[in-house]
């Protein structure tokens, strides 16, 4: 079972075509193995995106070196991950 | 197993099993009203069904809904099992409904996407595409609304097996997809088609594939305005509409383009609630209130097409 320990959402709104830009050739490198739950729309528009634990140094500091602004949405998804099944094995007893 | 759909719980998530069970019991609860039909199997052979809601007749004009089509997003297949029990529970007492149920049947495929949702609850929640192998690829699946005969393979969709938006070798190639194409074309008489995605809160109608506005655009507006208007009158949820191009970005190859070129008018897709926060881990108590909104909004769109048969 693949797991989430320690994947970040971050919600990134791109202020500008530049900033853009910017997530969109993140979003190019398949290395980076990230998982995009809002694609890039356009500048205003919010972007999803999951980050693996490996990753999540060199995004955030990409974004930041870059000027792109971000927040966590979900500081844990294994713990979120994790609550659903509590959720599921309780409401199955 | 529950005992009935009465103490089903509808605010939680349940495994594929259990909404296969669900089903059961909702059809032999309801006899008169509510059949089962199995349009087809998925790649590793689950049965694709299909609850009918129906006052008799035969090939009536008809309301289709799907939800679940992308295996991860949990809060659309939790809310089409509360659409199925609403509609039984409703039938009679509801006015609208029932005076829908009057003229037309209601077709709802709940788990629309089999494989991939036993796949999130066993091996990999974030999965979202169907679990067809790629011949010349190490990597599995098929975004499922990509690969319909509509813009299929033009931009805004992937070549790369290994992307969430890969369109697939040819069109309809997914069985989960063909399934769905050709009980359409063998019915030929549905009037409305939904399909139910979450999230970002969002109402949308053709076209994705292409800028160009669909004939019937200034309607679909219309109709969308009504029923966001219905659907945030509950709890204030904030929705915005339009055509998935302008609203969302390019998407070639999507389920609600290739009904509309169908003949579909009334063809729109809904990406629900997460209130901005989980995406789609939305936490299980959300469930009914999501499906609570969603409803009033299917009611409002199913009303209009009763009253515009054409």
């Amino acid at each position: 079972t693949e797991t989430f320990v320690g994947h970040q959402v971050l919600r990134i709104t791109p202020t500008s075509d530049e900033e853009l830009q910017v997530v969109q050739e993140l979003q190019d490198l398949e290395e980076l193995q990230l998982d995009f739950w809002l694609e890039p729309r356009g500048p205003g528009y919010p972007v999803d995106v999951r980050v693996p634990f490996p990753s999540l140094q060199s995004f955030k500091a990409h974004l930041e070196a870059n000027g792109v602004s971000y927040s966590i949405m979900i500081e844990d998804v294994q713990a979120l991950v994790d609550n659903e099944q509590t959720e599921l094995l309780r409401s199955r007893r | 197993l529950p005992l009935s759909t009465n103490t089903f719980d509808y605010a939680t998530y349940h495994t594929l099993d259990e909404i296969y069970s669900f089903m059961d019991l909702l059809v032999a609860e309801n006899p008169n009203l509510v059949s089962k039909v199995e349009i087809g199997r998925s790649t590793e052979n689950r049965p694709l069904y299909v609850l009918k809601f129906s006052k008799g007749g035969t090939n009536r004009p008809a309301v289709w809904i799907d939800t679940g089509i992308h295996s991860r997003e949990w809060v659309t297949q939790a809310s089409g099992v509360w659409f199925a029990k609403k509609i039984v529970v409703d039938h009679e007492n509801d006015e609208g409904l029932a005076s829908i149920l009057d003229q037309m049947d209601i077709f709802l495929e709940i788990v629309t996407n089999p494989d991939g949702f036993a796949f999130t609850q066993t091996q990999n929640r974030m999965w979202r595409k169907t679990r067809s192998k790629q011949s010349g690829s190490v990597c599995i699946g098929v975004d499922p609304n990509r690969n319909w005969d509509a813009g299929f393979g033009g931009p805004g969709a992937s070549r790369n097996p290994c992307s969430e938006t890969y369109h697939g070798p040819y069109a309809n190639s997914e069985p989960e997809v063909k399934a769905i194409v050709d009980f359409v074309k063998s019915h030929g008489n549905i009037k409305a088609f939904i399909s139910i995605h979450s999230y970002s809160q969002l109402l949308l109608y053709p076209y994705g594939y292409t800028r160009t506005p669909v004939p019937d655009q200034k309607e679909l507006h219309q109709i969308s305005e009504k029923a966001v208007t219905a659907l945030s009158s509950l709890y204030g949820t904030n929705y915005k509409y339009g055509s998935i191009f302008t609203t969302i970005y390019q998407a070639s190859g999507s389920t609600v383009d290739w009904t509309y070129n169908q003949g579909i008018k009334y063809s729109f897709t809904f990406e629900l609630r997460d209130t901005g926060r989980y995406g789609f881990l939305l936490p299980a108590k959300q469930i009914v209130p999501t499906a609570q909104e969603t409803w009033l909004a299917l009611k409002t769109i199913m009303l209009y097409t009763r009253d515009h048969l054409y």
